[in-house]
């Protein structure tokens, strides 16, 4: 029985699938075996792995074809134990075709629920959206990790995201539970990231993770040339950050 | 006749809605009369603009009840010459209502076409995304702004957006022209957006705008305490940056 991570925000940018990508990785070097899923239909893992190739087979026959087995949508990251669906939603026509044939929100929770049981982590990456690929996402999770900027556009659209996630926890899944929020790009020379940071931490106390995902040049970097930091530096802030994470994760939840 | 102007990226957080807001602000102290209208279900104009209550009436009727007309919908921000729509898409329900009821991309074309005649510019703050809302825009529009961070993300993203443009402008809106590519949050310290921005010239020549807006403090702050940066300090560089823009979008396209 895999625990399922959606890494979910609607506001755009905060680090939701810099964030995806390298907890899925720091689970598999730590030996976990983690599939890693893009519900994005911009594809960001792809170009985060360095993937050229666009994808034939992914997310929109994992959420509309059910003859096509799961096993045959997923592509492993070289000897890491990562496996990950590329999101292959590529034109306007094909989000369109996909929104009116998963009208209800539980196409990927049955497909996860019947096909992904030999993995230890599912991690999902979701678009900056309440859409219903982002809904998708949240109805197939146990855990919703929400990245944070410190900068008071994405406080603000916290808010009004935490409202929606308190509605579909009530009408489609009674059990998610918030993981924790996630201070990401943080610059601890910045007043107003100070200032935000600290606030965080007063009003949700322990909902904040511990760990805080510093800015940090290496993960644009690993980013920019389609690796996770922790294979780019591993012992750079960013991949310690992150690996750090993955030990909160594990002890706050006790998925050991 | 206004001109209509959308600013679109299907990449999340690379200052969508800071150009949108400023650039409304640099026309209006410019003399021209301006609508801003805020089509994404986040509603960061709104917090732009420090309102504190929710509007009740917004873009929600404006796309799906023509009985309420624009003149009941807008708000004026004091004395500036730019009225606003705000964003009241509050709940997971209404957005699957709206995206039920707008079903046809035409919904704000009509309404526009119809009854914003007396204003010079109507600018659209957009999701970060392809669906609905965001393609509304794009169809209402004669011109796209987009914003793009130099990261390198955000430039593989804007490709796929591209595709999407063009297919929007065969099927829906064959006159929409991209007015250019704005560099946002540009920091000549770090070298990968000195090489991303170089890079983008080399390629793209005159369809991005010569006018760069720098990563600067001051756009974070005023964006914080809920004023366009133009309010909150008009010499600053970030402020001069956007009456740069304004000034660039009426030479390019002789609105003047
Ligand atoms: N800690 C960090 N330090 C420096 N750069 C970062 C950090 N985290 C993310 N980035 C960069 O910031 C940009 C935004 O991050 P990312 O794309 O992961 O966000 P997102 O929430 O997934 O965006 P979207 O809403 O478009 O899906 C990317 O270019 C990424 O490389
Ligand atoms: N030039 C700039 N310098 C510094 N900070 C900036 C600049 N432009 C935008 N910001 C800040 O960066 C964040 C992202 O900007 P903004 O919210 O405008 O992007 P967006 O594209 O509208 O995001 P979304 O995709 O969530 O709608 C905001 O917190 C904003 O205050
Ligand atoms: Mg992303
Ligand atoms: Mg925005």
């Amino acid at each position: 029985m895999p625990s399922t991570i959606a890494f979910s925000s609607q506001k755009g940018g905060v680090g939701k699938t810099t964030s995806a990508v390298n907890l899925a990785m720091a689970f598999a070097v730590g030996g976990y075996r983690v599939l890693l899923i893009d519900l994005d239909p911009q594809g960001s893992v792809r170009y985060s792995f360095g993937i050229k190739e666009a994808a034939e087979r992914g997310t929109h026959q994992l959420l509309t074809d059910p003859s096509v087995p799961l096993r045959d949508l997923r592509m492993s990251a070289d000897g890491q134990g990562l496996d990950y669906v590329l999101s292959n939603i590529d034109t306007l026509k094909h989000e369109r075709e996909l929104a009116e044939k998963i009208g209800d929100l539980t196409s990927l929770k049955r497909r996860l629920d019947e096909e992904a049981q030999d993995y230890d982590f599912v991690l999902l990456d979701s678009p900056p959206s309440t859409g219903i690929l982002a809904l998708n996402a949240m109805t197939a999770a146990d855990y919703v990790i929400l990245p944070l900027q410190c900068e008071s556009l994405a406080i603000k659209s916290l808010k009004r995201f935490l409202h929606s996630f308190r509605e579909l926890q009530m009408t489609h899944n009674p059990d998610l539970r918030i993981a924790g929020i996630l201070m990401t790009m943080y610059n601890r020379r910045l007043a107003v990231h100070r200032k935000i940071c600290r606030q965080m931490y007063e009003t949700l106390f322990d909902s904040v993770f511990s760990t805080i995902i510093p800015q940090a040049k290496e993960i644009a970097e690993a980013s920019a040339i389609g690796q996770s930091v922790i294979t780019y530096n591993v012992n750079s802030i960013g991949a310690t950050a992150y690996i750090r994470l993955a030990k909160e994760m594990l002890d706050r939840f006790g998925f050991r």
